[in-house]
C-alpha cells in the first residue's frame, strides 16, 4: 500500500544543508502493523509527514496505493489526506479557538459531512479516547495527554484506511496509553494499515514490525517475534 | 522548601466548574527528588503551574522558602520565578521567532547578564542536552524531543535551586533519556530540590520520593525504597 525508494529530505538553512532523509526505501502492505523508533532527530517525523502527503521530498519517489504521490493534482492529494489517512501529530496541531469536538469534526466539514451527523461522529470518537465529559473544552482547558487524545480522535474521526501516529502516547499515563493502544488494535484487526511512531518499547511490542532510523536512514528493519 | 496547605484550583466554564485540584497538601524538604505521578487530567501540571508562580490558586496557602507567596509583590514574584525556579513545560513554550540559542539565553536577559556571557552560558548547556549543533534552529526546524531538550536547557541556565519539570522525558528516545535523567541527578547532587512529573515508572525510579496524584486529590506519597 505504501512503497517509498530512496527517499530523501534536505533542510538548507542558509550556507548549511541538514540531510533530514538521506535514503529511505521501505515497502509496507496493506494491513501491516509498523512500529517506527529510532533516536531524537533520526528522521521519524520527517517521514510520517511525507508518507502522510503533509510534505513533499527532495528526491525520490512515494507511491501510495499504486499512485506515484508526485505526479498527484493538489486536489486529489487533499482527498486522500482527509480520506485516506489518518495522522496524529507528534505537536497535537489543535486549532485553539475551537473545541474539542469542534477540532474533531473538522475533517468531516471537508468531506461534506451533514451538520448534525459530524457532531454525533465526533462525540462517539471522543468518548471512545475518554473524553465525553470535555467536549465542549478549548485546547488550553484540557491537560497535555488530553489534547494528546483529541489529536488521536480527529485521526480516526474519518474512518480511515491508513493511521499514521507519531508518538501517540507520550504524553499518556500506562493505563490510558493501554486504552489507546487497544483502539489501534481494533482498526488494525479491521483490516486497516497502522504506523506508529514510538521511543517506548512497550509500545512497539503491540507491532508485528519494527523499522528503525538513525541519522536518516534505515538501520534495522525486523518483524516481531513476539507477536 | 515548598509547604502547600489544602491548596485548590478551580476552573470556571460558563455554569460548569471543573475542580482541577480539590485538595491538596504537600511539604518538601530542601535537595528532595520528587517523582509527582498520576493520571491523564489528574491536575499535575495544575500544581506544577502552582508551584512554579505561574497561576495562582482558587484557594489554600503556598509557602515557598518561608515566605507565603500570595503576599508577594508581582516584582518579587517575577525574580523568584527567574531566579530560584527553573521550569520545563509539558508543551515546551518556545519563542517560534527566537533560535534555540535566543530561546535559551532568555532568562538571562532578564536578569542583566551581558550579551557575550547569556550566549556562552546558552551554548554550555545547549551542548550539555546535546543540541550544539542546532543552535541556530528554530523551534520549527527542530524535531519533537530537540524542542523539548530546548525547553529543558532553557529551565537550567539560571542555575536554579528548584527544579519543575513536566514530563521532561516524555518525547525522548531511551539513551537521550538517560543522559537527560544524568543531567537532573547531577542538579539534585548539587543540592538542589526536583520536581518532575512523569508517566514512566523508569522515570520515576530516580527519585526519592514518589506523590500520586487521583482526581485533584493525593492518593499516595511513599518513600522510594530502591533509592
Ligand atoms: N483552563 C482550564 N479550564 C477548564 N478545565 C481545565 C483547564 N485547564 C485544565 N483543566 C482541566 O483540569 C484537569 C487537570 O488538568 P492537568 O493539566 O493538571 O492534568 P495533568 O495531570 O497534567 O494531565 P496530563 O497527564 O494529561 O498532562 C483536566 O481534567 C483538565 O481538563
Ligand atoms: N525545518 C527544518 N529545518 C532544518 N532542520 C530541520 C527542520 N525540521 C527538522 N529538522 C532536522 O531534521 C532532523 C530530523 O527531524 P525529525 O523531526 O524527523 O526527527 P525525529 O526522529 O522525529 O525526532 P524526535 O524523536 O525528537 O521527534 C532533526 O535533526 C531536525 O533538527
Ligand atoms: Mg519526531
Ligand atoms: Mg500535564
Amino acid at each position: 500500500i505504501i512503497t517509498v525508494n530512496d527517499l530523501r529530505k534536505t533542510y538548507t538553512m542558509g550556507l548549511n544543508q541538514v540531510h533530514a532523509l538521506k535514503s529511505v526505501s521501505v515497502a509496507v502492505e496493506k494491513n501491516e502493523y509498523v512500529a517506527l523508533m529510532g533516536p531524537s532527530g533520526s528522521g521519524k517525523s520527517t517521514l510520517m509527514n511525507l508518507l502522510g502527503c503533509l510534505d513533499t521530498p527532495t528526491a525520490g519517489e512515494y507511491i501510495l496505493n499504486g499512485i506515484n504521490v508526485s505526479t498527484m493534482e493538489d486536489s486529489e492529494l487533499a482527498e486522500v489526506r482527509n480520506k485516506e489517512i489518518g495522522f496524529v501529530f507528534q505537536t497535537f496541531n489543535l486549532l485553539p479557538r475551537l473545541s474539542a469536538l469542534e477540532n474533531v469534526a473538522l475533517p468531516l466539514v471537508y468531506n461534506g459531512t451533514s451538520k448534525s451527523k459530524r457532531l454525533a461522529r465526533a462525540q462517539e470518537v471522543l468518548e471512545m479516547v475518554g473524553l465525553g465529559d470535555r467536549t465542549d473544552h478549548k485546547p488550553n482547558e484540557l491537560s497535555g495527554g488530553q489534547r494528546q487524545r483529541v489529536a488521536i480522535a480527529r485521526a480516526l474521526v474519518n474512518d480511515p484506511a491508513i493511521i499514521l501516529a507519531d508518538e501517540p502516547t507520550g504524553n499518556l499515563d500506562t493505563k490510558t496509553s493501554i486504552e489507546i493502544m487497544g483502539i489501534f488494535e481494533e482498526i488494525h484487526k479491521a483490516g486497516n494499515t497502522v504506523i506508529l511512531v514510538t521511543h517506548e518499547p512497550d509500545i512497539a511490542e503491540h507491532a508485528h514490525r519494527v523499522i528503525r532510523l538513525r541519522d536518516g536512514l534505515v538501520e534495522s528493519d525486523e518483524r516481531n517475534e513476539n507477536v
